[in-house]
């Protein structure tokens, strides 16, 4: 999964 | 993803499924309380508003999806169901869930990462997140009889963001810039809430007897 911020988990 | 993400999104979906199969199967919703599920949901409703503006994953979309359409169908369903919500112990749940809810905003104002309607949002929703469980371990000290499906939807609750303090560790030592305090203190002070559940659900566990949290 790309992007180092957290915005990416849930 | 990393498997400790993987194995903490899992938890959470797991628990989630316990409580719709507990409340959709035995119509019961006894033990549950609504105040804890109306501050998850109001969490999954301020975290995941930008599922229309940036897209992850498949992955990432669907489980925002499953994590929204839950909540609110569970509070749905405790509050509107013609069986369910009899079964809704009203006195018991008295935890005044707002006193949390404000705190929670005024401190997402005051500590962010970008001051922005999104971010401040979105820190509003860990921060929730985080003391969401409060009103549910008040309840479960009242009622005395804790049955199991609450108790391994409590467990299971707690146990996700436990996985996922493993994975901000393994994304911090993997991932340069990864450095997220707000999310790490707010997920421990989350993790830490369920100590003594924790402790007294190993107990009951090792001991093979009910579940029975001291008043």
């Amino acid at each position: 999964w790309p992007s180092s911020h957290s915005k990416d988990e849930l | 993803m990393n498997i400790f993400r993987l194995a903490g999104d899992m938890t959470h979906l797991a628990s989630v499924l316990v409580l719709l199969l507990k409340i959709h199967t035995i119509k019961s919703c006894a033990g549950v309380s609504l105040k804890t599920q109306e501050l998850y949901a109001i969490v999954f409703a301020t975290r995941y508003l930008d599922i229309f503006t940036s897209f992850y994953s498949i992955y990432n979309t669907l489980m925002k999806l499953i994590f929204l359409g839950s909540s609110f169908s569970i509070v749905w369903y405790m509050r509107y169901h013609k069986t369910v919500r009899r079964t809704y112990d009203r006195e018991q749940d008295t935890f005044r869930h707002w006193f949390l809810v404000l705190p929670c905003l005024l401190l997402a104002l005051l500590i962010h990462e970008k001051f922005t309607f999104l971010e401040v949002l979105w820190t509003f929703s860990l921060y929730l997140e985080a003391v969401a469980i409060l009103p549910q371990l008040v309840l479960l000290q009242r009622t005395r009889n804790i049955d199991n499906l609450t108790g391994q939807y409590v467990f299971l609750l707690g146990g996700y963001r436990g996985f996922y303090i493993l994975n901000w560790i393994y994304r911090y030592l993997t991932e340069p810039h990864f450095v997220h305090w707000i999310t790490w203190i707010a997920g421990l002070v989350q993790t830490l809430l369920y100590a003594d559940f924790f402790y007294y659900y190993f107990q009951s566990w090792k001991n093979n007897k009910k579940l029975q949290l001291p008043a």
